[in-house]
């Protein structure tokens, strides 16, 4: 375990325990995606497969079931609790997401380390992680309103998936024959994409101006 | 190179 990675785990871990505080506190979610938070849910529940047949290390099975109870809570409070709902913007969080889960689920299909159920699951955790945020970065450019809420959560999550390219570049350098492409290439596509949130956001800060995402 | 696979990360 190196420290990049131990940073992105913890950075990943503070994202989404900060967000669930906040609903959990303020019992409202404006502004934040139910598609992408599903889509996360998804994530980990295809990803974390193995939870109980294959244990890496205590750390590894903590933090993967703090992981899922934290963005089943979300969507929890997102659809059920009986105040937080109320405050989901349901009209502009329109981002049709089996758009993105089908074309995950093929390329899983077609392009995996080995033809497995728990692969397959596991490659499609990957690529769908890759894209997941995109709900949520559609409603910020549709809602206009970059509040904390969701500034924080996207911030922290592409700081999360810099650490995780350092820590692959790390491992590579020091760990013989240690190759992820699969990991590797979604990763950076998924890095991409908040870069390019990042680039516009700095934009709209420093010019003091409204975040235009572009389409 | 099959066993160095195992997914540890998160």
């Amino acid at each position: 375990m190196n420290l990049f990675r131990l940073a992105g785990d913890m950075t990943h871990l503070v994202s989404v325990v900060v967000l669930l505080l906040k609903i959990h506190t303020i019992k409202s979610c404006a502004g934040v995606s139910l598609k992408t938070q599903e889509l996360y849910a998804l994530v980990f529940a295809a990803r974390y497969l193995d939870l109980f047949v294959h244990f890496v290390s205590l750390y590894n099975t903590v933090m993967k079931l703090v992981f899922l109870a934290s963005s089943f809570s979300i969507v929890w409070y997102m659809r059920k609790h009986k105040i937080v709902r109320r405050t989901y913007d349901r009209e502009h969080d329109t981002f049709r997401h089996h758009f993105i889960v089908l074309p995950c689920l093929v390329l899983a299909l077609l392009i995996n380390e080995r033809f497995t159920f728990r692969e397959v699951m596991w490659a499609f955790s990957i690529y769908l992680e890759a894209v997941a945020i995109l709900p949520q970065l559609v409603l910020l450019q549709r809602t206009r309103n970059i509040d904390n809420l969701t500034g924080q959560y996207v911030f922290f999550l592409g700081a999360y998936r810099v650490l995780y390219i350092l820590n692959w570049i790390y491992r590579y350098f020091t760990e013989p024959h240690f190759v992820h492409w699969i990991s590797w290439i979604a990763g950076i596509v998924q890095t991409v994409l908040y870069a390019d949130f990042f680039y516009y956001y700095i934009i709209s800060w420093k010019n003091n101006v409204k975040l235009e995402l572009p389409a | 190179a099959a066993a160095d696979n195992v997914k540890d990360e998160l």
